[in-house]
Protein backbone atom coordinates (compact mmCIF):
# COMPACT_ATOMS: atom_id res chain seq x y z
CA UNK A 1 0.00 0.00 0.00
CA UNK A 2 1.51 3.27 -1.33
CA UNK A 3 -0.19 6.90 -0.05
CA UNK A 4 0.77 10.05 -2.35
CA UNK A 5 0.94 12.96 -1.04
CA UNK A 6 1.42 16.06 -3.13
CA UNK A 7 3.14 19.42 -1.68
CA UNK A 8 1.65 21.91 -4.23
CA UNK A 9 0.78 25.97 -3.58
CA UNK A 10 0.93 27.94 -6.64
CA UNK A 11 2.58 31.23 -4.43
CA UNK A 12 6.46 30.47 -4.15
CA UNK A 13 8.73 30.24 -1.41
CA UNK A 14 6.63 29.21 0.98
CA UNK A 15 8.48 26.36 2.17
CA UNK A 16 7.13 23.69 -0.05
CA UNK A 17 10.56 21.96 -1.03
CA UNK A 18 11.67 22.37 2.56
CA UNK A 19 8.54 20.29 3.74
CA UNK A 20 8.83 17.72 0.69
CA UNK A 21 12.40 17.03 1.63
CA UNK A 22 11.98 17.27 5.72
CA UNK A 23 8.96 15.36 6.02
CA UNK A 24 9.99 12.76 3.29
CA UNK A 25 13.21 12.57 5.84
CA UNK A 26 10.93 12.17 9.05
CA UNK A 27 8.49 9.27 7.03
CA UNK A 28 11.90 7.73 6.74
CA UNK A 29 13.41 8.04 9.37
CA UNK A 30 10.43 6.15 11.18
CA UNK A 31 11.15 3.42 9.17
CA UNK A 32 8.52 4.29 6.01
CA UNK A 33 10.36 3.42 2.94
CA UNK A 34 9.49 7.11 1.11
CA UNK A 35 10.19 8.22 -2.11
CA UNK A 36 10.37 12.07 -2.56
CA UNK A 37 10.20 13.24 -6.23
CA UNK A 38 11.22 16.47 -7.62
CA UNK A 39 8.78 17.74 -10.24
CA UNK A 40 10.32 21.48 -10.48
CA UNK A 41 12.52 22.26 -13.03
CA UNK A 42 14.74 24.37 -10.43
CA UNK A 43 15.20 21.08 -8.74
CA UNK A 44 15.32 22.48 -5.76
CA UNK A 45 14.42 19.07 -3.57
CA UNK A 46 17.17 17.61 -5.54
CA UNK A 47 20.63 19.77 -4.80
CA UNK A 48 18.67 20.04 -0.71
CA UNK A 49 19.65 16.52 -0.48
CA UNK A 50 23.04 17.21 -1.79
CA UNK A 51 22.47 15.19 -5.17
CA UNK A 52 23.53 16.38 -8.47
CA UNK A 53 21.11 17.48 -11.48
CA UNK A 54 21.86 14.74 -14.38
CA UNK A 55 20.80 15.13 -17.97
CA UNK A 56 17.90 11.98 -18.49
CA UNK A 57 17.81 11.71 -14.33
CA UNK A 58 14.27 13.05 -13.85
CA UNK A 59 10.66 11.55 -14.49
CA UNK A 60 11.26 14.25 -17.98
CA UNK A 61 11.48 10.99 -20.60
CA UNK A 62 8.80 8.62 -18.34
CA UNK A 63 6.32 11.72 -18.45
CA UNK A 64 6.18 11.61 -22.22
CA UNK A 65 6.40 8.24 -22.37
CA UNK A 66 10.05 7.44 -22.78
CA UNK A 67 11.19 5.16 -20.12
CA UNK A 68 10.10 4.22 -16.70
CA UNK A 69 9.96 5.53 -13.24
CA UNK A 70 11.77 3.25 -11.30
CA UNK A 71 14.82 3.85 -13.61
CA UNK A 72 15.17 7.26 -12.50
CA UNK A 73 15.16 6.23 -8.60
CA UNK A 74 18.76 7.22 -7.24
CA UNK A 75 20.10 6.81 -3.67
CA UNK A 76 20.30 9.65 -1.14
CA UNK A 77 22.07 8.11 1.62
CA UNK A 78 19.38 8.14 4.57
CA UNK A 79 18.16 5.11 5.37
CA UNK A 80 14.44 4.27 4.00
CA UNK A 81 14.65 7.61 1.23
CA UNK A 82 14.81 7.75 -2.33
CA UNK A 83 14.75 10.06 -4.81
CA UNK A 84 13.55 10.69 -8.60
CA UNK A 85 15.81 13.91 -9.04
CA UNK A 86 14.54 17.14 -11.52
CA UNK A 87 16.22 18.64 -14.12
CA UNK A 88 16.33 21.68 -16.26
CA UNK A 89 14.58 20.33 -19.06
CA UNK A 90 11.36 19.30 -16.74
CA UNK A 91 10.73 22.78 -17.23
CA UNK A 92 9.73 22.30 -21.15
CA UNK A 93 7.26 19.29 -20.01
CA UNK A 94 4.81 22.40 -19.14
CA UNK A 95 4.25 22.47 -22.79
CA UNK A 96 5.35 19.54 -24.31
CA UNK A 97 2.13 17.84 -22.48
CA UNK A 98 -0.09 19.68 -23.67
CA UNK A 99 0.23 18.23 -27.23
CA UNK A 100 -0.47 14.87 -26.03
CA UNK A 101 -3.25 12.63 -25.04
CA UNK A 102 -4.90 12.71 -21.66
CA UNK A 103 -2.33 15.28 -20.21
CA UNK A 104 -3.47 15.55 -16.67
CA UNK A 105 -2.82 11.54 -16.09
CA UNK A 106 0.64 11.13 -17.65
CA UNK A 107 2.36 11.41 -13.89
CA UNK A 108 -0.12 8.69 -12.47
CA UNK A 109 0.27 6.31 -15.24
CA UNK A 110 4.01 7.05 -14.91
CA UNK A 111 3.73 6.61 -11.25
CA UNK A 112 1.20 3.17 -11.26
CA UNK A 113 3.79 0.53 -11.73
CA UNK A 114 5.46 1.43 -8.11
CA UNK A 115 2.54 1.91 -6.71
CA UNK A 116 1.68 -1.29 -8.19
CA UNK A 117 4.59 -2.90 -7.02
CA UNK A 118 4.38 -1.41 -3.36
CA UNK A 119 7.81 -0.50 -2.29
CA UNK A 120 7.60 2.67 -0.62
CA UNK A 121 4.87 3.05 2.15
CA UNK A 122 4.66 7.26 0.85
CA UNK A 123 5.85 9.54 -2.01
CA UNK A 124 5.96 12.55 -1.79
CA UNK A 125 5.73 15.40 -4.49
CA UNK A 126 7.76 18.96 -4.87
CA UNK A 127 5.92 20.81 -7.09
CA UNK A 128 7.00 23.74 -8.39
CA UNK A 129 5.19 27.52 -7.78
CA UNK A 130 2.19 27.36 -10.40
CA UNK A 131 -0.85 25.44 -11.14
CA UNK A 132 0.73 24.23 -14.39
CA UNK A 133 0.92 20.59 -15.85
CA UNK A 134 3.52 19.40 -13.84
CA UNK A 135 1.53 20.56 -10.13
CA UNK A 136 -2.02 19.58 -11.99
CA UNK A 137 -0.29 16.11 -12.75
CA UNK A 138 0.82 15.84 -9.33
CA UNK A 139 -2.69 16.55 -8.19
CA UNK A 140 -4.43 14.43 -10.36
CA UNK A 141 -1.60 11.27 -9.32
CA UNK A 142 -2.13 12.00 -5.21
CA UNK A 143 -4.15 10.76 -2.61
CA UNK A 144 -3.42 13.43 -0.44
CA UNK A 145 -2.71 17.66 -1.35
CA UNK A 146 -0.57 18.90 1.64
CA UNK A 147 -0.47 22.69 1.29
CA UNK A 148 2.32 24.82 3.17
CA UNK A 149 1.39 28.06 3.78
CA UNK A 150 2.88 30.49 5.11
CA UNK A 151 2.47 32.93 7.79
CA UNK A 152 2.27 35.95 5.61
CA UNK A 153 -0.99 37.84 4.05
CA UNK A 154 -0.33 37.54 0.34
CA UNK A 155 0.33 33.84 1.21
CA UNK A 156 -3.38 33.89 2.72
CA UNK A 157 -4.35 35.04 -0.75
CA UNK A 158 -4.11 32.21 -2.69
CA UNK A 159 -5.69 29.96 -0.64
CA UNK A 160 -8.70 29.61 -2.38
CA UNK A 161 -7.18 29.43 -5.51
CA UNK A 162 -6.05 25.88 -5.14
CA UNK A 163 -8.96 24.43 -3.17
CA UNK A 164 -11.04 25.19 -5.95
CA UNK A 165 -8.55 23.52 -8.30
CA UNK A 166 -8.67 20.58 -6.18
CA UNK A 167 -12.54 20.77 -5.96
CA UNK A 168 -12.78 20.86 -10.26
CA UNK A 169 -10.25 17.75 -10.67
CA UNK A 170 -12.53 15.49 -8.28
CA UNK A 171 -15.70 17.02 -9.93
CA UNK A 172 -14.11 15.92 -13.72
CA UNK A 173 -13.31 12.87 -12.65
CA UNK A 174 -9.55 13.62 -12.79
CA UNK A 175 -9.00 12.44 -9.48
CA UNK A 176 -11.78 11.56 -7.41
CA UNK A 177 -9.99 10.10 -4.57
CA UNK A 178 -7.63 13.52 -4.30
CA UNK A 179 -8.72 15.16 -1.34
CA UNK A 180 -6.96 18.00 1.03
CA UNK A 181 -4.72 16.05 3.77
CA UNK A 182 -3.78 19.03 5.51
CA UNK A 183 -2.93 22.38 5.78
CA UNK A 184 0.62 22.92 7.25
CA UNK A 185 2.24 26.61 8.60
CA UNK A 186 5.00 27.63 7.70
CA UNK A 187 7.70 30.12 8.64
CA UNK A 188 6.36 30.77 11.83
CA UNK A 189 7.27 34.00 13.93
CA UNK A 190 6.89 34.09 17.14
CA UNK A 191 7.44 37.90 17.19
CA UNK A 192 5.40 38.90 15.04
CA UNK A 193 0.95 39.74 14.98
CA UNK A 194 1.06 38.82 11.23
CA UNK A 195 1.84 35.37 12.09
CA UNK A 196 -0.79 35.08 14.67
CA UNK A 197 -3.07 36.71 12.69
CA UNK A 198 -2.66 34.41 9.62
CA UNK A 199 -2.52 31.13 11.81
CA UNK A 200 -5.80 32.31 13.69
CA UNK A 201 -7.30 32.78 10.41
CA UNK A 202 -7.06 30.31 8.59
CA UNK A 203 -8.08 28.15 11.98
CA UNK A 204 -11.06 29.42 12.02
CA UNK A 205 -11.33 29.02 8.39
CA UNK A 206 -10.34 25.53 8.14
CA UNK A 207 -10.31 23.92 12.18
CA UNK A 208 -10.27 19.90 11.06
CA UNK A 209 -6.98 20.56 8.52
CA UNK A 210 -4.39 22.49 9.70
CA UNK A 211 -2.04 20.54 11.34
CA UNK A 212 -0.61 21.06 14.89
CA UNK A 213 3.08 21.18 14.02
CA UNK A 214 3.89 24.53 13.05
CA UNK A 215 7.19 24.87 11.46
CA UNK A 216 8.85 28.34 12.96
CA UNK A 217 11.36 30.26 10.77
CA UNK A 218 14.40 28.88 11.57
CA UNK A 219 18.17 29.69 9.69
CA UNK A 220 18.82 26.36 10.39
CA UNK A 221 16.64 25.44 8.12
CA UNK A 222 17.77 28.10 5.56
CA UNK A 223 21.47 26.48 5.47
CA UNK A 224 20.94 22.93 5.65
CA UNK A 225 20.12 23.11 1.67
CA UNK A 226 23.55 24.87 1.22
CA UNK A 227 25.42 21.76 3.07
CA UNK A 228 22.70 19.18 0.71
CA UNK A 229 21.39 17.45 3.93
CA UNK A 230 18.10 17.64 5.13
CA UNK A 231 17.53 19.12 8.69
CA UNK A 232 17.74 15.84 10.58
CA UNK A 233 21.05 15.42 9.84
CA UNK A 234 22.04 18.92 9.61
CA UNK A 235 21.08 20.14 12.82
CA UNK A 236 18.60 17.21 14.66
CA UNK A 237 18.22 18.99 17.96
CA UNK A 238 17.26 22.70 16.16
CA UNK A 239 13.36 24.17 16.14
CA UNK A 240 13.27 23.08 12.74
CA UNK A 241 14.07 19.67 13.07
CA UNK A 242 11.72 19.06 15.98
CA UNK A 243 8.77 20.86 14.22
CA UNK A 244 9.35 18.72 11.10
CA UNK A 245 9.80 15.46 13.27
CA UNK A 246 6.40 16.44 15.03
CA UNK A 247 4.79 16.72 11.16
CA UNK A 248 6.23 13.36 10.70
CA UNK A 249 4.25 11.72 13.43
CA UNK A 250 1.35 13.82 12.99
CA UNK A 251 1.32 12.55 8.94
CA UNK A 252 1.74 8.76 10.00
CA UNK A 253 -1.16 8.92 12.44
CA UNK A 254 -3.32 11.17 10.32
CA UNK A 255 -2.74 8.66 7.05
CA UNK A 256 -2.28 5.49 8.83
CA UNK A 257 0.99 5.00 7.25
CA UNK A 258 1.81 2.41 10.35
CA UNK B 1 10.82 57.77 -23.52
CA UNK B 2 9.37 55.23 -21.52
CA UNK B 3 11.90 52.76 -20.32
CA UNK B 4 10.03 49.21 -19.36
CA UNK B 5 11.47 46.95 -16.19
CA UNK B 6 11.03 43.64 -15.74
CA UNK B 7 10.94 42.49 -12.14
CA UNK B 8 11.35 38.55 -12.44
CA UNK B 9 12.90 35.30 -11.21
CA UNK B 10 11.43 31.70 -11.29
CA UNK B 11 12.26 31.17 -7.74
CA UNK B 12 9.43 31.96 -5.49
CA UNK B 13 8.54 34.27 -2.56
CA UNK B 14 11.93 36.09 -3.54
CA UNK B 15 10.34 39.55 -3.05
CA UNK B 16 9.41 39.99 -6.72
CA UNK B 17 5.95 41.43 -6.06
CA UNK B 18 7.31 43.80 -3.39
CA UNK B 19 9.86 45.23 -5.44
CA UNK B 20 7.38 45.49 -8.29
CA UNK B 21 5.13 47.54 -5.96
CA UNK B 22 7.80 49.67 -3.87
CA UNK B 23 9.43 50.37 -6.42
CA UNK B 24 7.09 51.72 -8.79
CA UNK B 25 5.59 54.02 -5.76
CA UNK B 26 9.07 55.92 -5.47
CA UNK B 27 10.05 56.51 -8.90
CA UNK B 28 6.15 57.88 -8.68
CA UNK B 29 6.90 59.50 -5.41
CA UNK B 30 10.13 61.39 -7.57
CA UNK B 31 7.42 62.96 -9.91
CA UNK B 32 8.33 60.10 -12.49
CA UNK B 33 4.83 58.88 -13.88
CA UNK B 34 4.70 54.80 -14.01
CA UNK B 35 2.61 52.00 -14.98
CA UNK B 36 3.17 49.03 -12.84
CA UNK B 37 1.42 45.72 -14.30
CA UNK B 38 0.43 42.66 -13.01
CA UNK B 39 1.15 39.73 -14.95
CA UNK B 40 0.86 37.03 -12.21
CA UNK B 41 -2.51 35.36 -11.97
CA UNK B 42 -1.99 35.40 -8.20
CA UNK B 43 -2.45 39.49 -8.45
CA UNK B 44 -0.86 40.19 -5.42
CA UNK B 45 0.59 43.18 -7.00
CA UNK B 46 -2.80 44.25 -7.41
CA UNK B 47 -4.33 43.31 -4.00
CA UNK B 48 -1.19 44.65 -2.52
CA UNK B 49 -2.36 48.47 -3.80
CA UNK B 50 -5.47 47.84 -2.23
CA UNK B 51 -7.14 47.05 -5.42
CA UNK B 52 -9.70 44.46 -6.47
CA UNK B 53 -9.59 41.68 -8.85
CA UNK B 54 -12.24 42.22 -11.94
CA UNK B 55 -12.84 39.97 -14.63
CA UNK B 56 -11.74 41.79 -17.41
CA UNK B 57 -9.28 44.44 -15.77
CA UNK B 58 -6.01 42.83 -17.33
CA UNK B 59 -4.33 42.16 -19.88
CA UNK B 60 -5.78 38.89 -20.46
CA UNK B 61 -7.87 40.11 -23.57
CA UNK B 62 -5.05 42.41 -25.00
CA UNK B 63 -2.53 39.79 -25.06
CA UNK B 64 -5.19 37.82 -27.31
CA UNK B 65 -5.80 40.37 -29.40
CA UNK B 66 -9.00 41.83 -27.79
CA UNK B 67 -8.81 45.72 -26.80
CA UNK B 68 -5.96 47.36 -25.96
CA UNK B 69 -3.37 48.00 -22.47
CA UNK B 70 -4.74 51.75 -22.56
CA UNK B 71 -8.11 50.92 -21.57
CA UNK B 72 -6.90 48.26 -18.47
CA UNK B 73 -5.23 50.71 -17.00
CA UNK B 74 -6.44 51.87 -13.02
CA UNK B 75 -5.23 54.30 -10.68
CA UNK B 76 -3.46 53.87 -7.70
CA UNK B 77 -4.26 56.35 -5.40
CA UNK B 78 -0.55 57.35 -5.52
CA UNK B 79 0.20 60.53 -7.32
CA UNK B 80 1.85 59.69 -10.28
CA UNK B 81 1.15 55.49 -9.85
CA UNK B 82 -1.23 53.85 -12.22
CA UNK B 83 -1.63 49.93 -12.55
CA UNK B 84 -3.04 47.54 -14.91
CA UNK B 85 -4.17 44.47 -12.77
CA UNK B 86 -4.07 41.05 -13.14
CA UNK B 87 -6.99 38.25 -12.74
CA UNK B 88 -7.56 34.80 -12.51
CA UNK B 89 -7.83 34.43 -16.08
CA UNK B 90 -4.34 35.40 -16.53
CA UNK B 91 -3.23 31.73 -15.75
CA UNK B 92 -4.59 30.99 -18.61
CA UNK B 93 -2.86 33.05 -21.09
CA UNK B 94 0.29 30.56 -20.55
CA UNK B 95 -1.37 27.99 -22.51
CA UNK B 96 -3.70 30.08 -24.77
CA UNK B 97 -0.57 32.63 -26.36
CA UNK B 98 0.99 28.75 -27.36
CA UNK B 99 -1.78 28.66 -29.67
CA UNK B 100 -1.18 32.12 -31.43
CA UNK B 101 1.74 33.37 -34.10
CA UNK B 102 4.58 35.14 -32.26
CA UNK B 103 4.02 34.38 -29.21
CA UNK B 104 6.59 36.03 -27.69
CA UNK B 105 6.01 39.74 -29.10
CA UNK B 106 2.63 39.28 -27.53
CA UNK B 107 3.09 41.73 -24.70
CA UNK B 108 5.80 44.03 -26.30
CA UNK B 109 2.82 44.30 -29.15
CA UNK B 110 0.44 45.64 -26.73
CA UNK B 111 2.26 47.66 -24.88
CA UNK B 112 3.76 49.40 -27.80
CA UNK B 113 1.01 52.27 -28.59
CA UNK B 114 1.69 52.78 -24.54
CA UNK B 115 5.12 53.43 -24.79
CA UNK B 116 4.81 55.29 -28.32
CA UNK B 117 2.30 57.91 -26.39
CA UNK B 118 5.03 58.48 -23.95
CA UNK B 119 2.62 58.49 -21.29
CA UNK B 120 4.55 57.19 -18.56
CA UNK B 121 8.76 57.37 -17.79
CA UNK B 122 8.77 54.12 -16.13
CA UNK B 123 6.70 50.81 -16.79
CA UNK B 124 7.68 47.90 -14.43
CA UNK B 125 6.71 44.51 -14.89
CA UNK B 126 5.97 41.95 -12.38
CA UNK B 127 5.99 38.15 -13.19
CA UNK B 128 4.65 34.83 -11.52
CA UNK B 129 7.41 32.54 -10.20
CA UNK B 130 8.41 30.63 -13.32
CA UNK B 131 9.80 31.07 -16.72
CA UNK B 132 6.70 30.34 -18.37
CA UNK B 133 4.79 32.41 -21.36
CA UNK B 134 3.87 35.81 -19.32
CA UNK B 135 7.58 35.72 -17.58
CA UNK B 136 8.93 35.49 -21.25
CA UNK B 137 7.07 37.99 -22.86
CA UNK B 138 7.53 40.53 -20.04
CA UNK B 139 11.72 39.74 -21.15
CA UNK B 140 10.80 40.22 -24.81
CA UNK B 141 9.17 43.48 -23.90
CA UNK B 142 11.62 44.75 -21.43
CA UNK B 143 14.56 47.35 -21.69
CA UNK B 144 16.29 45.86 -18.45
CA UNK B 145 15.52 42.80 -16.26
CA UNK B 146 15.96 43.77 -12.41
CA UNK B 147 16.15 40.41 -10.91
CA UNK B 148 14.98 40.28 -6.68
CA UNK B 149 17.68 38.30 -5.32
CA UNK B 150 16.51 36.76 -1.62
CA UNK B 151 19.41 36.19 0.34
CA UNK B 152 19.34 32.21 0.39
CA UNK B 153 21.21 29.54 -0.84
CA UNK B 154 18.38 28.40 -3.07
CA UNK B 155 17.34 31.23 -4.47
CA UNK B 156 20.95 31.56 -5.30
CA UNK B 157 21.09 28.63 -7.64
CA UNK B 158 18.57 29.92 -9.97
CA UNK B 159 20.35 32.83 -11.29
CA UNK B 160 22.25 31.43 -14.06
CA UNK B 161 19.00 29.93 -15.53
CA UNK B 162 17.29 32.99 -15.52
CA UNK B 163 20.83 35.13 -17.09
CA UNK B 164 20.97 31.89 -19.61
CA UNK B 165 17.37 33.05 -20.68
CA UNK B 166 18.83 36.36 -21.00
CA UNK B 167 21.00 35.49 -23.41
CA UNK B 168 18.70 33.48 -25.62
CA UNK B 169 16.23 36.02 -25.93
CA UNK B 170 19.29 38.28 -27.15
CA UNK B 171 20.70 35.52 -29.19
CA UNK B 172 17.37 34.66 -30.95
CA UNK B 173 17.14 38.60 -31.85
CA UNK B 174 12.92 38.24 -29.75
CA UNK B 175 15.14 41.08 -27.79
CA UNK B 176 18.18 42.58 -28.96
CA UNK B 177 17.69 45.71 -26.72
CA UNK B 178 17.31 43.18 -23.66
CA UNK B 179 19.92 43.49 -20.82
CA UNK B 180 20.43 42.76 -17.24
CA UNK B 181 20.11 45.87 -14.99
CA UNK B 182 20.70 45.06 -11.97
CA UNK B 183 20.04 42.20 -8.81
CA UNK B 184 18.31 43.56 -5.89
CA UNK B 185 19.23 42.11 -2.80
CA UNK B 186 16.07 41.23 -0.27
CA UNK B 187 15.41 39.99 2.62
CA UNK B 188 18.68 40.47 4.01
CA UNK B 189 18.91 39.36 7.84
CA UNK B 190 22.08 41.28 9.51
CA UNK B 191 21.69 38.62 12.29
CA UNK B 192 22.65 35.29 10.21
CA UNK B 193 25.93 34.67 8.13
CA UNK B 194 23.66 32.90 5.43
CA UNK B 195 22.93 36.59 4.22
CA UNK B 196 26.07 37.81 4.52
CA UNK B 197 27.59 34.89 2.42
CA UNK B 198 25.15 34.82 -0.04
CA UNK B 199 25.46 38.64 -0.68
CA UNK B 200 29.25 38.31 -0.93
CA UNK B 201 29.01 35.21 -3.24
CA UNK B 202 26.79 37.20 -6.13
CA UNK B 203 28.79 40.68 -5.24
CA UNK B 204 32.15 38.40 -5.98
CA UNK B 205 30.71 37.23 -9.47
CA UNK B 206 28.07 40.33 -10.73
CA UNK B 207 30.15 42.69 -8.93
CA UNK B 208 28.54 45.63 -11.49
CA UNK B 209 25.22 44.36 -10.84
CA UNK B 210 24.70 44.61 -7.42
CA UNK B 211 22.78 47.60 -6.30
CA UNK B 212 24.32 49.61 -3.36
CA UNK B 213 20.61 49.37 -1.83
CA UNK B 214 19.54 46.06 -0.29
CA UNK B 215 16.43 45.67 1.50
CA UNK B 216 16.69 44.14 4.98
CA UNK B 217 14.22 41.74 6.16
CA UNK B 218 11.31 43.66 7.97
CA UNK B 219 7.98 42.95 9.14
CA UNK B 220 6.75 46.36 8.33
CA UNK B 221 6.93 44.53 4.32
CA UNK B 222 4.89 41.64 5.13
CA UNK B 223 2.28 43.77 6.66
CA UNK B 224 1.39 46.53 4.28
CA UNK B 225 -0.33 44.32 1.59
CA UNK B 226 -2.48 43.51 4.34
CA UNK B 227 -3.84 47.46 4.41
CA UNK B 228 -3.39 47.69 0.85
CA UNK B 229 -1.00 50.31 0.59
CA UNK B 230 2.68 50.47 -0.41
CA UNK B 231 4.91 50.73 2.21
CA UNK B 232 5.53 54.73 1.73
CA UNK B 233 1.85 55.11 2.37
CA UNK B 234 2.07 52.09 5.49
CA UNK B 235 5.36 53.29 7.23
CA UNK B 236 7.00 55.86 5.54
CA UNK B 237 10.01 55.60 8.66
CA UNK B 238 10.17 51.81 8.37
CA UNK B 239 13.73 49.84 6.98
CA UNK B 240 11.64 48.68 4.34
CA UNK B 241 10.91 52.33 3.59
CA UNK B 242 14.19 53.40 3.79
CA UNK B 243 15.57 50.69 1.54
CA UNK B 244 13.05 51.00 -1.29
CA UNK B 245 13.14 54.99 -1.45
CA UNK B 246 17.33 54.30 -1.72
CA UNK B 247 16.72 52.15 -4.57
CA UNK B 248 14.08 53.74 -6.44
CA UNK B 249 17.07 56.73 -6.26
CA UNK B 250 19.80 54.11 -7.74
CA UNK B 251 17.23 53.20 -10.42
CA UNK B 252 16.69 56.86 -11.27
CA UNK B 253 20.77 57.80 -11.69
CA UNK B 254 21.41 54.20 -13.17
CA UNK B 255 19.54 54.18 -16.19
CA UNK B 256 19.02 58.29 -16.26
CA UNK B 257 15.28 58.43 -15.64
CA UNK B 258 15.39 62.08 -14.76
N1 LIG C 1 10.87 27.50 8.42
C1 LIG C 1 11.82 28.12 7.73
N2 LIG C 1 12.63 28.98 8.36
C2 LIG C 1 13.59 29.66 7.68
N3 LIG C 1 13.81 29.53 6.36
C3 LIG C 1 13.03 28.69 5.68
C4 LIG C 1 12.01 27.93 6.31
N4 LIG C 1 11.41 27.16 5.36
C5 LIG C 1 12.02 27.44 4.21
N5 LIG C 1 13.01 28.34 4.40
C6 LIG C 1 13.86 28.97 3.37
O1 LIG C 1 13.03 29.89 2.67
C7 LIG C 1 13.23 29.78 1.26
C8 LIG C 1 11.93 29.32 0.61
O2 LIG C 1 11.62 28.00 0.98
P1 LIG C 1 11.39 26.86 -0.13
O3 LIG C 1 12.38 27.01 -1.22
O4 LIG C 1 11.30 25.57 0.57
O5 LIG C 1 9.96 27.31 -0.65
P2 LIG C 1 9.19 26.80 -1.96
O6 LIG C 1 7.76 27.01 -1.70
O7 LIG C 1 9.63 25.44 -2.28
O8 LIG C 1 9.74 27.82 -3.07
P3 LIG C 1 9.38 27.75 -4.65
O9 LIG C 1 8.03 28.40 -4.73
O10 LIG C 1 10.46 28.57 -5.33
O11 LIG C 1 9.39 26.32 -5.03
C9 LIG C 1 14.37 28.78 1.08
O12 LIG C 1 15.56 29.52 0.94
C10 LIG C 1 14.37 27.97 2.36
O13 LIG C 1 15.65 27.52 2.66
N1 LIG D 1 12.12 42.58 2.82
C1 LIG D 1 11.08 41.87 3.30
N2 LIG D 1 10.96 41.67 4.62
C2 LIG D 1 9.95 40.93 5.11
N3 LIG D 1 9.00 40.35 4.37
C3 LIG D 1 9.06 40.51 3.04
C4 LIG D 1 10.09 41.28 2.42
N4 LIG D 1 9.89 41.26 1.08
C5 LIG D 1 8.80 40.52 0.87
N5 LIG D 1 8.27 40.09 2.06
C6 LIG D 1 7.13 39.18 2.25
O1 LIG D 1 7.58 37.89 1.85
C7 LIG D 1 6.60 37.25 1.05
C8 LIG D 1 7.19 37.00 -0.35
O2 LIG D 1 7.38 38.23 -1.02
P1 LIG D 1 6.71 38.49 -2.45
O3 LIG D 1 5.32 37.98 -2.47
O4 LIG D 1 6.93 39.91 -2.80
O5 LIG D 1 7.65 37.56 -3.34
P2 LIG D 1 7.42 37.11 -4.85
O6 LIG D 1 8.74 36.79 -5.39
O7 LIG D 1 6.61 38.13 -5.54
O8 LIG D 1 6.55 35.77 -4.66
P3 LIG D 1 5.91 34.89 -5.87
O9 LIG D 1 7.08 34.07 -6.33
O10 LIG D 1 4.84 34.08 -5.21
O11 LIG D 1 5.40 35.86 -6.88
C9 LIG D 1 5.40 38.16 1.04
O12 LIG D 1 4.50 37.73 2.03
C10 LIG D 1 5.96 39.54 1.37
O13 LIG D 1 5.04 40.33 2.02
MG1 LIG E 1 10.36 24.68 -4.13
MG1 LIG F 1 4.86 37.86 -6.68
Amino acid sequence: MTTTFSIANQKGGVGKTTTAVNLAAGLARKGLPTLLIDLDSQANATSALGLAKEAGKSLYGPLLGEGAAAEKIVSTGTKNLDLIPSEVDMAAVESELLQTENYLAALRTVLAPLKAEGRYRAIVLDCPPALGMLSMNSLAAADYLLIALQCEYLAMEGLSQILSVVEQLRDAGVNPDLSVGGILMTMYDVRTNLSRQVVAEVKQHFPELVFDAMIPRSIRLGEAPSHGKHIFDYDPLSPGATAYEALAKEVTKRFALK
